[in-house]
């Protein structure tokens, strides 16, 4: 996090803010539960109290505003710029202001006012940008479905004015760090031939240009399925890939969510009921079949017939033998599974199926 | 330094220029100065704004530095004033 230049800081906890005017984008109650909510992030982690009044000067006031606006810092129309806000002080000092030649949402859709609310009374209450790409105060506009503050948001703000009253001091998730020998993933796949792994809101890939390992918000590629992933599997025939969360999946092909989905698990592949959600799975090109690991069993889908192949499920300790009851992640590579469970990773040949190595989950990280 | 700007096109050359200005401080510190002087001053203040996304650090403006110049973000410098 960084606290912006010369520390400024509101010197009283029990802020006032007024909101003077509002943008035809959303209902005015929508507008004000979104400007409460994203105070809260900030109220939640910190002494400070938000104060709604509705006539003279408030601490922060919060506007929509068009162009140059008579602060010095005029905006140009739609996009680039999305709105600012000023460091706590006197008169201007903690005001927002919303670009109102944006489309100010609630939703997916490009702009989410919570998420911009959010990260502008950051700068209210006296941080700057963080070049942490998962915080709220990155200054690059990510949404990834829901708004939250990251660890080293709420580092920041409390670096400024001491922890919340609440009793349970609350943790904001962290960033994943790719050299930790804890690491453990969400799901794994093949894209194109690289190997993309889910965390949490983040993906990791791999790719022979950059020695660096890439790590951003899924929401950069996929918004919709921005974070809690599953299970995921390249269906490579129809450069296809298949994100499960829940009984619910999405399939993406490069940039972009293909049509018609989610679907749910029931119907496209005939699970029963009583699969709530699929921890891992991987296409195995050979066969045309895709395994998919449900607790510490699995089942065989032929993708040409499209239904699930008789006499399933199965043990995972029968029929792969020596990787323990439960997967996280898996991905087929070379004609080889790469199980993931925990920080293990096993290396197993379907055709003799038998183990070849036991690695560390992150050794495809060049730590 | 001239390979600064000449590898890009027009407008981006613009964008460049006022996103610098904008979030790095570009101009603000070096009024009226000559024009080598300024190539310095954006060269320097590329290599800020990559660092801080964490992109590779060349002081040119590539497609990836570009890429993110053209995303929406908060109005306010990511370097202090």
């Amino acid at each position: 996090f960084v606290l912006t230049e010369g520390n400024p800081r509101w010197e009283h906890t029990n802020l006032t803010y007024r909101i003077e005017n509002y943008t035809p984008d959303l209902p005015r109650a929508v507008v004000d539960h979104t400007i409460e909510k994203a105070f809260q992030l900030w109220s939640n982690v910190s002494p400070l109290t938000f104060t709604k009044v509705f006539k003279g000067q408030a601490d922060i006031m919060i506007s929509f505003v068009w162009r140059d606006h008579g602060d010095n810092s005029p905006f140009y129309g739609p996009g680039g710029n999305l709105a600012h806000a000023f460091q706590p002080g006197p008169g201007i000092g903690g005001d927002v202001h919303f670009d109102e030649e944006e489309r100010w949402t609630n939703d997916f859709t490009d702009y989410n006012l919570y998420h911009v609310a959010a990260h502008e009374l950051g700068h209210s209450l006296g941080l700057s940008h963080s070049s942490y790409i998962g915080s709220l105060m990155y200054p690059t506009y990510i949404f990834s479905g829901d708004v939250q503050l990251f660890q080293d948001d709420i580092d920041g703000i409390q670096a400024i004015y001491g922890p919340s009253k609440n009793p349970i001091q609350p943790i904001g998730p962290q960033t994943p760090r790719v050299c930790d020998s804890k690491l453990t993933f969400d799901a794994i796949t093949t894209l194109r031939g690289e190997v993309m792994f889910f965390k949490d809101r983040f993906y990791m890939r791999v790719n022979s240009f950059y020695p660096e390992t890439e790590l951003d918000l899924i929401a950069v590629f996929w918004p919709v399925v921005a974070n809690g992933l599953e299970a995921a599997y390249e269906f490579a025939e129809r450069d296809e890939v298949r994100l499960f969360k829940g009984h619910k999946y999405w399939a993406v092909r490069g940039y972009d969510v293909l049509p018609g989905y989610p679907r749910d698990i029931y119907r496209s592949f005939g699970f029963p009921r009583s699969v709530k959600n699929i921890d891992a799975a991987v296409f195995e090109e050979d066969t045309g079949k895709t395994y998919f690991f449900v607790g510490n069993k699995y089942w065989r889908y032929d993708e040409y017939k499209r239904s699930m192949d008789a006499g399933y499920p199965k043990l995972i300790a029968d029929g792969f033998p020596g990787i323990g009851n439960k997967v996280d992640a898996v991905f087929q590579k070379d004609g080889f599974f790469h199980f993931f469970h925990k920080t293990r990773q096993y290396k197993f040949d379907p055709k003799t199926k038998r183990i070849l190595t036991l690695q560390k989950a992150n050794s495809w990280f060049n730590c | 330094f001239p390979a600064a700007t000449s590898e890009i096109q027009g407008q981006d050359v613009e964008m460049v220029k006022k996103y610098l200005e904008n979030y790095y401080n570009l101009n603000s510190d070096e009024k009226k100065t000559k024009k080598t002087r300024e190539n310095i001053a954006m060269v320097e203040k590329l290599k800020q704004m990559q660092k801080f996304f964490g992109l590779k650090v060349t002081g040119k403006p590539n497609a990836e530095t570009l890429n993110v110049m053209k995303q929406a973000r908060c109005g306010v410098p990511d370097v202090a004033e």
